[in-house]
This record gives structure tokens, sequence and C-alpha cells, in this order.
């Protein structure tokens, strides 16, 4: 659904032969309006329309598009506004980069991120997604506080017919230390460790990743960030960075419709790539991120 | 725009910062800032503390919708349902629930409704267990609305006073799944008079402007009679249910503060108010 305040902008500027400075501050307005709405944080928004005036007063000619018979047309301004306002968001969410870091004899691979935002289920996914690679993942129950998390991850794991580790009376650094180990005598050769979800402004808890990172050295570490979430995106994000070695995030739930700005204050405020984009409840829902859809869709 | 144009555009910026990092929405915050600049005295325009506090006051007025307690009523049981999108906090919320009414020396059945997610029961009879709450839980991938109607049956024949019915997380644009809402909300009423006499909708305080079209959908889905905001000891705000208290005029019930069986409390909007300009 295209958003009033993108639409506005478009309506205004279509077809227009010049744009002075005013009329690039009233689309820009409309801009910030929609941008807010889909949940982008206020400074990301701000740096944001700075960059897009910028290219708009700017007279680099680096806006092209071609017509049916791939001749070049020239584009009238308020088109060539619009163009930048996609460009510079795609330019922004990028550059795609979905590898995962793989390393011998087992990889390992941590999700953590608050609580609810799909964690254990895309755990689930990753596990799928490496199967079909010819991995042989082993799924690790480091949430021992949520009533029956480790059930959910026994029966993921049983759905995909693949080992899970649990061990009743370790700590989750233990646990993830033990569970190396325990992947290479069942000859799997990736760990996937589901921590407990946890706010940021729990010492206790982000220290005890702080552990599982010393203990384990996870190769990739995966924020999980719920699509929906709004401004607190930024200091929550900022913080895991802040206290771990991130590697990239995987934003959840965008099968609903959510406009995913966090998408946008994330990736500036980490500087981390979106690795996934999770598109469902079932294990099969799983994509690599791609810019373009994810920008239309947060300009709305 | 009158005794807009008096006030400090800096302060204007500063208190728009303060309601679009808090989540409030930018609509919304231009209404509010508009709606207080007309009403404060030109004397006190250019007092950042007045207009500060005139404009907490008009977001608690906002917030304060009629909150009754919930109370079983005349004829037992009194059937809750919570409802609400994929991990805002359902299944904890009913755990805490189940307590409240424990405290008050009442018996609970709890209906395991989620019969989609991996565990969900399990998870639903820990905190049965925790609450001193009867569960009644179903076969894997069993009609939750076959389940919630034998919750129900158990609560009657056991006379029990409350029964709380948790069903699956769900996006509101899913059809069917909202499909599937409606068919419980009516399944419900036809295991009691009058059932389900609360609807509680779960939101989750981290969510952005999309929890007003979860408001919107499941308010159409099925008649809301309150909200839970909650994970609001997290660092988000929860602003956004001020423009739905706004608009769909359905009061905040309870605040989830926690992961914990007591971490529930009534919702009062001064102190919500005050806590989004700390
Ligand atoms: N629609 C949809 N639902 C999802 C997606 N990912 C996860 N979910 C659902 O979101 C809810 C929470 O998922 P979990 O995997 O339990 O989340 P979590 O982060 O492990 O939760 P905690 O361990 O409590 O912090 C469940 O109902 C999942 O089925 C997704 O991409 N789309
Ligand atoms: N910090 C905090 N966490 C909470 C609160 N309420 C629930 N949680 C956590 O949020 C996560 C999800 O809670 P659930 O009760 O499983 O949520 P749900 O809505 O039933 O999830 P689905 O059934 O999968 O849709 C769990 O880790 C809970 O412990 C709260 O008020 N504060
Ligand atoms: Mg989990
Ligand atoms: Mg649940």
């Amino acid at each position: 659904t295209i958003s009033k305040g993108f639409r506005n902008a478009r309506l205004k500027l279509q077809g227009k032969a010049e744009m002075s400075e005013e009329s690039i501050d009233e689309a820009l307005r409309d801009v910030r309006v929609s941008l807010l709405e889909g949940d982008v944080e206020f400074g990301v928004v701000k740096n944001f329309l700075g960059r897009v005036k910028d290219k708009a007063l700017g007279k680099v000619v680096d806006v092209e598009a071609k017509d049916k018979e791939g001749k070049k047309l020239k584009l009238s301004a308020g088109d060539r506004f619009v163009q930048i306002c996609y460009q510079e968001l795609e330019a922004l969410m990028g550059p795609v980069d979905t590898s995962l870091n793989i390393s011998k004899p087992v990889t390992r691979i941590m999700m953590v991120g608050l609580q609810g935002s799909g964690k254990t289920t895309t755990a689930g996914k990753l596990a799928k997604y490496l199967m079909a690679q010819k991995h042989r993942p082993m799924l690790v129950a480091a949430d021992v506080y949520r009533p029956a998390a480790i059930d959910q991850l026994q029966v993921l794991g049983a759905q995909l017919a693949i080992p899970v580790y649990t061990e009743s009376g370790l700590m989750p650094p233990d646990l993830c230390e033990r569970a190396i180990q325990k992947a290479k005598e069942r000859q799997c050769d990736v760990v996937i460790y589901d921590t407990a979800g946890r706010l940021t402004i729990d010492d206790a808890l982000m220290h005890e990743l702080e552990e599982i990172e010393r203990r384990a050295r996870p190769d990739n570490t995966f924020l999980v960030c719920d699509a929906m979430i709004g401004q607190d995106a930024v200091r929550t994000a900022a913080e895991f960075a802040k206290r771990l070695a991130l590697h990239g995030f995987i934003l959840t739930k965008l099968d609903g419709d959510a406009r995913g700005g966090a998408a946008l204050s994330i990736k500036e405020v980490t500087g981390k790539p979106i690795k996934f984009l999770g598109m469902g409840e079932t294990l099969d829902r799983l994509e690599e991120f791609r810019p373009a859809g994810l920008a239309s869709r947060i300009l709305g | 725009f009158g005794a807009k144009r008096e006030l400090d555009k800096s302060l204007l910026d500063d208190l728009e910062q303060i309601l679009i990092t808090s989540d409030i929405g930018v609509k919304t915050a231009q209404h509010l800032l508009e709606l207080v600049s007309n009403k404060i005295d030109k004397k006190e325009v250019d007092q950042p503390d007045k207009v500060r506090a005139a404009l907490q006051a008009e977001i608690e007025r906002i917030l304060d919708l009629e909150n009754r307690p919930l109370e079983v009523a005349e004829s037992k049981p009194l059937v809750l349902m919570v409802v609400g999108v994929n991990g805002g906090g359902k299944t904890t919320t009913i755990g805490k629930l189940a307590q409240r009414f424990r405290d008050q020396g009442r018996r609970v059945v709890l209906g395991a409704g989620d019969t989609f997610r991996a565990a969900a029961a399990d998870q639903l009879e820990v905190w049965a267990q925790r609450s001193g709450a009867d569960l009644v839980r179903g076969k894997e991938g069993q009609d939750p609305s076959s389940v919630l109607f034998e919750a129900v049956k158990r609560a009657q024949s056991s006379g029990a006073d409350v029964v709380i019915a948790d069903t699956a997380g769900r996006l509101h644009t899913k059809v069917n799944l909202m499909e599937e809402l409606k068919k419980v909300y009516r399944v419900l009423g036809k295991a009691a008079l009058g059932a389900p006499h609360e609807v509680l909708l779960v939101l989750d305080a981290t969510t952005g402007q999309n929890a007003i079209a979860q408001a919107a959908q499941f308010n159409a889905a099925i008649p809301l009679t309150g909200i839970v905001l909650t994970k609001l000891d997290g660092t988000a705000k929860g602003g956004v249910i001020v423009g739905i208290c706004q608009e769909f005029k359905i009061p905040v019930r309870f605040i989830g503060i926690g992961e914990k069986l007591d971490d529930l409390r009534q919702f009062d909007a001064r102190e919500f108010g005050s806590a989004l300009f700390d």
C-alpha cells in the first residue's frame, strides 16, 4: 500500500520540469512523513533527507532512464527527485552481503535479540537453509529460561530430523562451548545457538551473551529483529552492536504489512548487512535479503 | 495557528522529537502540538515546562478511558479471550492474569487455543502449573475452537470462576487466520452465555506504527474490550497507544513489565504519560 506521504510527493512532482529549492523542501516534508510513518528512526530520517536534498540540488546527472527501445530518456526534475529517493534508500540498505562465515570443523552461528522477535523459529529456518547447501546443522537450546523454549526447539529439530543439543544444569556459556564437541561427535558441521530473548538494559543477560561469545567464538552473530519494531530499533541495535561482534541482522515477520523502516535505521546505526528476511511462520519461509523490495516498502 | 507562531521553533522541534521517538507517530504528534499551542495562554507560550505539561495532560486525557477491573460476572465463568500478532506476549500475559485471579482466591481454567506453534501448549502448561490454574489442551493441529469450547465446558462443570483462552499469534493481514479468530469468538459464545466477556489485544510496546493497523484489523474482526501493552520494562515507550486510544477508544487495561508471574500492572494513564517524557 502506498502511503499518503510519498504518494503526495510523487503527485506534486509528476512531470515537473524544474525544481526550486522551495519545491524540493516541500517534497522532502512529504517524504519525511512517509519515512516516519514507516518507522524509520527520527535521526536516520534527518540524515537521509539531507543526502537526498544534496543530490536533488546537485548538478550531477547520475539518474538515467531508458525508453522501450533502450534509448536514454531525459527525466523531468520531478521524476528525477523520486528516482533519487529510491536509489538513495537502496544504496543505504546495501551493499548486499548474504554470505555466511563458514569455518572448519564446526561453524558457529548465534541468534540474539529482544523477546519474541523470532530467534527460535529463524534458527530452524537457518538450519533448513544450510541443509539445502549440504551442511549438517545441530541446533543448540541455549535459552534455558523461557517456559518450553527447549521443547520448542526440539520440535523444530524433529521436523528437520536434525539433532538438538540440550543439557540440563548447564548455563548457556558452558552449553554453547560444549556443543562444539557434541557437534563433532555427531558429524555436524554447523551449530546454531538459540539464545533467550533479552532487554539491552538487562546487564546480566547482555553479559551472558558476551560470555558465550568469549567461550564459543561464533563465526556469525545475527541480531534477529521484528520488522514491526518502531523507534526503539536504533537504541536496541546500537547496544547489541556495541557489546557483541555482530555480523549482520535478520528482519522477521515481513509477511505482514509493517513497513519495516527499522531495516534502514539498524543498517545506518550498525553498518552491518541485512542477511535474511523472515517471510512466514514455517521453516521454509526465509529469503536472502534484496534491497529493491524493502526500499520501496519502506518509502511507501 | 495563533499562539503556535509565537512558540519557539526550537521548542516545538524538541517536543516533536520527544513525541516521535516515543512512537507517538508524526501525524498524532503534529495534532497534539497544534492542539496544545492553541490552548496555552499567550503568557505561557515561551515557557517550555508549561508547554510540556500541557502536552502531557492532553496525552493523559486521551489515554484515560474507562478501565474497569476484570471482574467475575454473576454468571460464572468469566470468559477472557487473548489475541494479537506473533510474539507479543499473549501466553506469558495469560500466566500473569491467571496469577492475578488466583491471588483473589478465584479458580482458573486456561485453554490452550494455540494448536499450531511448536510447544505452545507446553508453554501454557508451565504457566498453569506456576499459577495453580487448570489446563485444557487438545491435540496438535486440532481445531482451536474445539479446544476452547472444551475449556469453557470444563470450567462450567468444575465450578471455575474464570476461563482464559490463549490463541495462536497471527498477523492481521492473514485473512484465513482472522476468519479462524472469528470462529473462535462465535464458538465461545455458544459455549457460554455472553462469552467471551472480555477480548484483550496484546500489543508489544516496541511496535511502531503498525500497531494501529493491528488494532484496527483485530477490532474489525472481533470487538475488543481492552489492550494489554507488554514489554514496557524495556526502552521502548509504547507511544503508538495514544493514537490507538484516540481513534478506537479501546482502553489499555494492563501493562506487562517483565517476564515473571507478577510482572503485570493495572494501566495508569498518569504514570504512562509521565514516563513518556522521562
Ligand atoms: N508471520 C511470521 N511469524 C513469525 C516469523 N518468524 C517468527 N514468527 C512467529 O513469531 C512468534 C515468535 O517466534 P519465536 O521464534 O518464538 O521468537 P523468539 O525470538 O525465539 O522468542 P523468545 O525466545 O521468547 O525471545 C512465533 O509465533 C513465530 O511463529 C515470520 O517471519 N513471520
Ligand atoms: N521483558 C518482557 N518480556 C515479555 C513480556 N511479556 C512477554 N515477554 C516475553 O516475550 C516473549 C514472547 O512471549 P509469549 O508469551 O510467548 O508471546 P505470544 O504472543 O504468546 O507469542 P506467540 O504465541 O508465538 O504469538 C517471551 O520471551 C516472553 O517472556 C514483558 O512484559 N516484558
Ligand atoms: Mg525463542
Ligand atoms: Mg503464545
